[in-house]
């Protein structure tokens, strides 16, 4: 019953799918049922948003917006050579697209807002990144992040100091204390033989780490296996098969609409749409019961393909895919009656030296830790989320080793993968693997690490010197896990997707942010320019006006005695040349009594000089009669019966 | 910027370093550990840019203007890492380097 007169809606197959039904992420339903992203801001931290094209304008969110690359707060992309700085606006697209404004496309969530982080069209460091993972994260509530590290097949990289912290402090303080929700994509190295292990933002606890699969199911060239990749959405795949449509912007080259979207790019910002639909309803679902509502949610499908294993709690899970397809009906509905999961509980083991030799193909070093009831008593973990090592090895070639983790279950996970083009000399030091695909199962019991040399028998022989365990996970039993699915299952009829049912949320906390408002250094200098002209104009000003009056006094006023107010003349008065302002000084009895003078100096007084018209106040002029020193009169000086003292 | 786009190039406007300074509890903390910060910027020879984000503690310093020579520059840079490196109050630092990011 949806309709959009968007006249690229019907082309938008991985929003409903005619050609191939059941081969979209299946939102219409939800649609139907009026959640569509409300009250829900995603961030897209790219090269800029083109906010102002009309299929994105009604839903900017500037207040959640920022240009870290100028250090404004516009995230307009900037044109360059390469008529690239549109991809920020496509994936913007996808989230967000206004839905019947008769232009291009629809977003999955075009009822949410949709900001933008300018960062990558320029120089990025650490802190930028840091920068940029917690800007406006009160308001911003999803960060879609379609980039990486190379993916060049050799690369091993990740997020540095501050952005690890960035990372850690977003999910702890993020979203009032809920969690930001990063949503990455896990990356295009595929015919690189790449892993997404070998990426530090797509391994990391704190991601929603999505693969792609194409219009067909099938893992595109470009797509990488993973263990710590947790779920799979649509995109584009080999030249005959569709690309997602979306936004475009309408710079250079661009036309405000493209068909042509596509890559672990374009994925992962649907995966961030859905998201936000699961917020629109239930906002205070933290960071890990997104990532726990994609494990239960996502469905595994035929795929010959695709190893897919089912591990100890029921979850299948295989590299290709993750845990499967992200399916919009599920998630909602999931989200819709989901209580949260208790708190995150973990387990470190020892650093475990061993100084080990690493054989060849097919003998492989096998190292083991146990991990007791009485290791996890303290920490109370029952059943495990993500499960980390971090290893670091010597080896001539780092791309010939192989290394798998076999959790207490017998569950084998490929943490590091041979890579053929990775010839670097200098081995792992330190680097943290994950998986996945141990989640719910229970934690105790001995964990296997096994490590190989893959490569060529020629070379030096590789050394494991040390790894380190890190188990994470919650108090949830196995029994609790059951039952949790069973809860699902019994939700995916939509029964409780309506208004008159809610569970309550809890507010959340108020963290203030660093900045109300900053003073750019564009606006800074502007300030200080027109500010020093002022001051300049001022100081010339008075300058001008102070020596002018000076002369005025020397001349006629002030050579001896007290100051004499001039005198003037009624026809001074009828020409207008008559000074205006009220002297400012007190009338004195020759007798010593002051009395305040109220209006201009009469003519009679004989010693007035000429009368002073605006201008007369030359430079020469002193101004500062007030000051004049006190003489004592002659009497032909005494006027009247009182004297001005000025 | 052909230049500054190498990986692990130094930053774009030149030397910078992140400081994660010992954080002190009670109030004005933040007031306190600003001031720190500045003080600790001027005796390496380096500006006091602000706090990084919303990271309490951390701290980006960097190259005042005018260094432009190569050998200024290098003896700035080993100044800075003389005294980040000695400071009591300094419980990390690290000079800023480019990162290479693609999208995807």
């Amino acid at each position: 019953s949806v309709h959009f007169n968007d006249p690229k809606y019907p082309q938008q197959w991985h929003l409903n799918n005619r050609r191939s039904p059941g081969r979209d992420i299946n939102v219409t339903g939800v649609w139907e049922r009026n959640v569509t992203g409300r009250g829900v801001t995603v961030v897209v931290v790219d090269d800029g948003v083109e906010h102002t094209i009309q299929d994105i304008a009604p839903n900017y969110s500037p207040e959640g917006s920022y240009d870290l690359n100028s250090n404004d707060p516009d995230p307009m992309p900037h044109p360059d050579v390469e008529n690239g700085n549109h991809h920020g606006t496509r994936c913007a697209g996808e989230i967000a697209a206004v839905p019947n404004n008769s232009f291009c496309a629809v977003g999955v969530a075009y009822g949410s807002r949709i900001a933008g982080i300018r960062v990558l069209d320029g120089p990025l460091t650490d802190s930028m990144e840091a920068v940029a993972f917690n800007k406006h994260y009160q308001i911003n509530d999803i960060y879609s992040c379609s980039w990486g590290p190379d993916d060049d097949g050799k690369t091993v990289d990740g997020p540095h100091q501050l952005g690890k912290a960035a990372l850690q402090h977003g999910v702890i303080a993020g979203r009032r204390g809920f969690g930001s929700i990063f949503v990455v994509a896990s990356g295009n190295g595929g015919q690189h033989n790449d892993n997404c292990n070998y990426d530090g933002y797509a391994n990391s606890i704190y991601t929603v780490t999505i693969g792609a699969v194409d219009e067909e199911g099938r893992m595109p060239f470009y797509a990488e296996e993973c263990a710590s990749m947790l779920a799979v959405t649509f995109s584009g795949g080999d030249k005959m098969l569709r690309s997602i449509v979306t936004t475009d912007w309408d710079l250079q080259k661009g036309t405000g609409c493209t068909e042509g979207h596509t890559g672990t790019s374009a994925a992962a910002p649907l995966a961030a749409g859905m998201i936000a639909l699961m917020l629109q309803v239930r906002p205070c679902l933290t960071w890990r019961d997104v990532q726990h509502i994609i494990v239960f949610t996502a469905t595994q499908y035929e795929d010959r393909r695709a190893d897919w294993v089912t591990n100890e709690a029921g979850f299948s899970h295989s590299h290709q895919h993750g845990f499967g397809l992200l399916n919009a009906w599920r998630l909602v509905n999931a989200a819709k009656i989901w209580t949260s999961v208790p708190y995150l509980a973990s387990y470190v083991s020892p650093v475990l030296k061993e100084n080990k030799a690493i054989p060849l193909s097919p003998h492989s070093l096998e190292v083991l830790w146990n991990v007791s009831r009485t290791d996890l008593e303290m920490s109370g973990l029952k059943t495990l989320e993500h499960v980390a090592v971090t290893v670091s090895i010597t080896h001539p070639r780092r791309g010939s080793l192989e290394l798998k983790l076999f959790c207490p279950s017998g569950m084998m996970s490929l943490i590091g993968a041979p890579r053929s083009m990775d010839s670097d000399p200098n081995g792992f030091n330190d680097w943290t693997f994950s998986t996945v695909r141990c989640w719910g199962e229970r934690a105790k019991g001995t964990y296997r690490l096994m490590v190989r040399d893959v490569g060529d028998e020629t070379l030096q022989p590789g050394i494991l010197q040390q790894w380190q365990l890190t188990l994470y996970g919650s108090v949830w039993s196995p029994v609790d896990i059951k039952d949790r699915q069973r809860l699902l299952e019994s939700a995916m009829s939509g029964k409780y997707l309506h208004d008159g049912f809610t569970l309550p949320c809890p507010p959340g906390l108020k963290i203030p942010e660093e900045d109300g408002y900053t003073i750019t250094p564009n606006t800074l200098k502007t300030l200080v320019l027109v500010g020093s002209f002022t001051i300049f104009w001022t100081v010339y000003y008075m300058l001008e006006i102070y020596l002018s009056q000076r002369n005025v006094a020397t001349h006629r006023v002030c050579r001896s005695g007290p100051c004499h107010w001039p005198q003037r003349s009624q026809k001074a008065r009828e020409e207008g040349t008559e000074l205006e302002s009220v002297p400012l000084c007190n009338s004195k009895d020759p007798d010593g009594v002051e009395t305040e003078r109220e209006g201009p100096p009469t003519t009679s007084d004989p010693l007035a000089p000429d009368l002073l018209a605006p201008g007369d106040w030359g430079p020469s002029q002193d101004r500062s009669t007030l000051n004049c020193p006190h003489h004592h009169l002659a009497p032909d000086l005494l006027q009247g019966k009182e004297e001005q003292i000025c | 910027l052909a230049e500054t786009d190498r990986p692990g190039a130094q930053g774009p406007g030149g030397l910078s370093w992140a400081v994660h300074l010992d954080s002190l509890e009670g109030e004005g903390q933040e007031e306190t550990l600003e001031q720190q910060a500045d003080a600790l910027a001027q005796a390496a020879g380096l500006l006091n840019a602000g706090r990084i984000g919303e990271l309490q503690g951390y701290y980006l310093f960097t190259q005042p203007a005018g260094h432009q020579q190569e050998q200024q520059v290098e003896a700035l840079r080993q100044q800075a890492e003389t005294v980040l490196a000695r400071h009591e109050a300094v419980r990390w630092h690290s000079e800023q380097r480019l990162l290479k990011r693609a999208k995807r």
